[in-house]
């Protein structure tokens, strides 16, 4: 599948509510989940977060996964 | 190595979000 696609799927993962957006505290749900330490997924949230408005839209978020694909910061919209 | 760095930079924390959410994936049918 792509990698809009793909990043839909984590995003849903992370955004168990169907809210539209993921916070921080979405975020240290996956703790447990993941093999990730929650200062890890803090580190992940900051990094993700480009505005830094605490919240993680699926734009913002496939934005890191298209970077993390392919090492740019190409938007995968 | 002088490319091995102790701790996790922001790039490598990322990625291993990202290879986790994978694995997890692959894991659940």
């Amino acid at each position: 599948s792509t990698v809009l696609e793909k990043s839909q799927e984590f995003f849903q993962i992370c955004d168990t509510e169907g809210k539209g957006f993921i916070t921080r505290r979405d975020m240290q749900r996956l703790l447990g989940e993941l093999p990730l330490s929650a200062e890890d997924l803090e580190n992940v949230f900051d990094t993700l977060d480009a505005d830094g408005n605490g919240y993680l839209t699926v734009e913002e978020f496939s934005s890191g996964f298209s970077e993390f694909m392919f090492g740019t910061s190409a938007s995968a919209a | 190595d002088p490319n091995m760095k102790g701790g996790q930079t922001s790039e490598g924390v990322l990625a291993n979000f990202f290879n986790s959410l994978l694995t997890k994936k692959a894991g659940s049918p």
